[in-house]
């Protein structure tokens, strides 16, 4: 079936199979950590991700209906707000910690062997806490997820042919299926309609919290690789290149 | 080819 025709719950259920698996770092860590030895850890777990993160990317409804070019500059613009998004709902039960995989969980102290990390760490603390209070939900999770990578590209380009035209219209009706589903979740939870309307607001403006975060993680991440603390290689050098050569 | 590319281009398993 089209996305078009799916009803939210059915949407829902197809981005709920779409989740990525769970993901290890499968790494000796040896505490405590130098700044080198953790900035390989982070990028190390990011660049597996990424590569689940593509897989999931094709598996929501539409997604590979857009042009190759859009798919590419949505995942390109989004990838580090998607990984963040992600370490905030796995550490949303644990106050204080950052857990980026079960086998590899931070304090907020430990954040102080990165130069500039701990910054970054507490504001990634902070959207988290924003989640707790609201009690986020696993379909409101995935359809923010799915929103964060269709929405991430939409004011940065505007469509030029008749073939971009087209995608773009196809990621803004793909848009209003994520809207719906999300609106769905929400009403699913017993409020009164105020309370729904409110909800689905908070929960939309903490994405552009996210972008922040991601902007200064990005920052962040060019400025170590510059700095030669961390080797930066494969799939995460090609989709921090394209945020940060411009 | 990107690696991007190649893993948006494969077919899935």
């Amino acid at each position: 079936t089209h996305h078009s025709t799916m009803s939210p719950e059915e949407f829902i259920s197809r981005i709920m199979e779409a989740e990525p698996p769970e993901i290890y770092l499968m790494e000796d860590l040896k505490k405590p950590f130098t700044e080198a030895s953790m900035m390989m850890s982070l990028t190390n777990l990011a660049d597996k991700e990424l590569v689940l993160m593509i897989s999931w990317a094709k598996k929501i409804p539409g997604f590979l209906e857009l042009s190759l070019t859009d798919q590419i500059h949505l995942l390109k613009c989004c990838w580090l707000e998607i990984l963040m998004l992600g370490l905030m709902w796995r550490s949303v039960d644990h106050p204080g910690k950052l857990i980026f995989s079960p086998d590899f969980k931070l304090n907020r102290e430990e954040g102080q062997c990165v130069e500039g990390i701990m910054e970054i760490f507490d504001m990634l603390l902070a959207a988290t806490s924003r989640f707790r209070e609201l009690k986020l939900q696993r379909e409101e999770y995935v359809c923010l997820k799915a929103m964060i990578l269709l929405n991430s590209n939409l004011c940065t380009s505007s469509p030029q042919t008749a073939e971009e035209l087209e995608s773009r219209n196809k990621l803004l009706r793909l848009l209003d299926s994520v809207i719906d589903a999300l609106v769905w979740a929400i009403s699913k939870l017993g409020l009164s309609t105020q309370q729904q309307t409110l909800r689905l607001g908070h929960l939309t403006m903490l994405l552009s919290h996210i972008r922040h975060v991601s902007n200064k993680g990005m920052d962040h991440l060019s400025t170590m690789k510059r700095k030669n603390v961390v080797l930066v290689y494969d799939l995460l050098l090609e989709m921090l290149d394209a945020n940060t050569s411009s | 080819h990107t690696k991007l590319l190649q893993l948006l281009t494969t077919k899935p398993e």
